[in-house]
């Protein structure tokens, strides 16, 4: 879940920008 | 869009046994506004759920690697039947004032699905806590009774009074986060407190006359 | 140069220095300052320092460092090699500050934009410096913003030192312009092995000056952009030249405080008895306090 709203739906290149971390 | 996170039940997501018996969602009317609002019938329609959203705003999700702008996250809960019911039960004895069966009652124009609450059999079963019955043949015929629905909706109260001390949840006057948790135990919160939130807890599912009848009681 | 520290963590700020000369300790030392790579709209920005004893002032300017503005990339690396091996009454220090710093410092709520961020690296690495022992006695500092404020904070912050802010520092003072290569070298050097946190195919650095008026740069910017993502942490967002490419080309993206201002002004428009009337939300009866402390709702369809 995000902080922000993205206006869009579809594809986003997740794995490329988002490194998860706990 | 076509999609949406939601929170439920594994049961849920279970494959029917026959076609059309799965898990969907509806509009019925909440008993409390008289509006429409969304629920959920388990396969065969035998327990119902509501659907609570959080709903903040400036979200959006990220799920696998696409985008959904819907930052809503629904959840599916499960509840009694038989508060829907209630409402249909008090619109009759207002309308009417007589005895009938519970299929001539549940009819509402606006909601059609609302036939679907008398294949929740447990609701159904649970009726004689809120109605006089007669029967005659084989047939069974209901009539609101404020008494006995006062009495049941009092144990409900108790119910949720419990549930509330047992998950800590925050009745006192002051206000705070629900992930605060104090090093002391707040002294001034008093059994009224807690009873008169799970009154207002309760009420979400009520009509509101009743819902003042139930704070006197 | 050797930035292996930044290279591994390069959306941060890092501070890579020499060993101290123990001639610094010991004798009174002058202390230059300058930075490299304000204007580009990639790449780190670096502030460098250089200091060294007031005499071996005339050493400085006997190995011409002065001119180092007209020199190649190669000249510099190879003067700042010179500089380096003067390690017995040398020293210097870099911090390193990243786009990625660069841009969350400016975009921030609470604004901190980029002289701020500049005067407070030169003071944290005045600061390093004495506190390393170095003897220092003069500052030099090329301006950042108007000149006189900028000597005045300094010379408020650090009231024991004599303090000159000027123009064109690099040109005037040896001890500038050895900051000046020392920074130059360093962004040249950390552009050059720049490593992609993002997982991007194909990616080039022919990226052109990387100065936001250079129309190979806004090809590249332009050519990098995720619609989603923005780009690469290679690039500085809070310059108007990423923002503007980002405002048409990426997806329109909301946070907490974007209605600030857009409320602010749509108000203004707004009659008067729009704030008197019921709406037809206000006439429900509100959820209970339960629901409405963790924004639960009834949802009345998806």
């Amino acid at each position: 879940l995000l902080p922000c709203e993205i206006q869009y739906n579809g594809h986003a290149a997740v794995d490329k920008y988002f490194i998860p971390t706990i | 869009p076509d999609q949406w996170v939601l929170i439920a039940r594994d049961s849920l997501l279970e494959l029917p046994k026959k076609p059309g018996d799965g898990t969907f969602f509806t509009r019925l009317r909440n008993p409390s506004t008289g509006e429409g609002a969304l629920f959920l019938f388990s396969s065969c329609a035998q327990q119902l759920f509501e659907i609570k959203v959080f709903n903040e705003d400036y979200h959006s999700w990220f799920i696998g690697q696409t985008v959904q702008h819907d930052g809503r996250l629904f959840f599916a809960t499960p509840m009694d039947a038989l508060f829907l019911i209630l409402y249909y039960l008090i619109k009759a004895e207002k309308e009417q004032g007589k005895f009938q069966p519970v299929d001539q009652v549940i009819v509402d124009e606006e909601f059609p699905s609302s036939h679907i609450l008398l294949q929740c059999t447990q609701a159904v079963q649970s009726l004689h806590h809120v109605t006089e019955e007669k029967e005659i043949g084989s047939k069974k015929f209901y009539k609101y009774n404020k008494e006995k629905t006062l009495k049941w909706l009092k144990k409900k109260v108790v119910q949720t009074v419990k549930a509330l001390k047992t998950n800590n949840v925050c009745v006192g006057s002051a206000v705070q986060s629900s992930t605060f948790i104090r090093s002391r135990q707040i002294l001034d919160v008093t059994e009224e407190d807690y009873t008169r939130y799970a009154h207002g807890l309760i009420s979400e599912y009520i009509p509101e006359d009743l819902s003042a009848d139930l704070l006197k009681y | 140069m050797e930035l292996a520290p930044f290279e591994q963590k390069n959306w941060g700020s890092s501070r890579l220095s020499s060993p101290v000369p123990p001639l610094c300790r010991t004798q009174q030392c002058c202390l230059g300052i300058d930075e490299a790579g304000r204007g580009p709209v990639l790449g780190p920005m670096v502030y460098g320092i250089c200091f060294c004893p007031l005499s071996k002032k005339q050493d400085l300017e006997e190995l011409k460092v002065a001119d180092s503005k007209t020199l190649s990339e190669a000249e510099r690396e190879r003067l700042f090699e010179k500089l380096d091996s003067l390690k017995e009454y040398l020293g210097w220090a870099l911090q390193i500050l990243s786009p990625n710093v660069i841009s969350t410092s400016m975009q921030q709520r609470v604004k901190y934009n980029l002289n701020a961020l500049s005067h407070d690296t030169a003071i944290a690495l005045i600061q390093y410096a004495l506190d390393s022992g170095v003897q220092l006695r003069e500052v030099f500092v090329d301006t950042v913003g108007p000149a006189e404020k900028y000597q005045e904070k300094l010379q408020e912050r650090f009231p024991e030192l004599e303090v000159t802010v000027k123009p064109k520092a690099d040109a005037l003072f040896p001890i500038v312009s050895a900051a000046s290569i020392c920074a130059k070298v360093a962004r040249d050097y950390a552009v050059k092995h720049w490593k992609f946190l993002e997982d991007l195919e194909d990616v080039n650095l022919d990226y052109g000056s990387g100065y936001p008026n250079d129309p190979k740069t806004k090809e590249w910017l332009a050519k990098n952009l995720d619609p989603v993502f923005g780009y690469p942490q290679f690039v500085r967002f809070s310059w108007s030249t990423a923002q503007s490419i980002l405002d048409s080309r990426a997806v329109p993206i909301r946070w907490d405080d974007s209605d600030g201002h857009e409320k602010a002004s749509s108000k203004g428009s707004q009659s008067m008895l729009a704030f008197f009337g019921l709406k037809k939300d206000d006439m429900r009866r509100p959820a209970h306090r339960f629901f409405q402390e963790r924004k639960l709702e009834t949802a009345r369809d998806l």
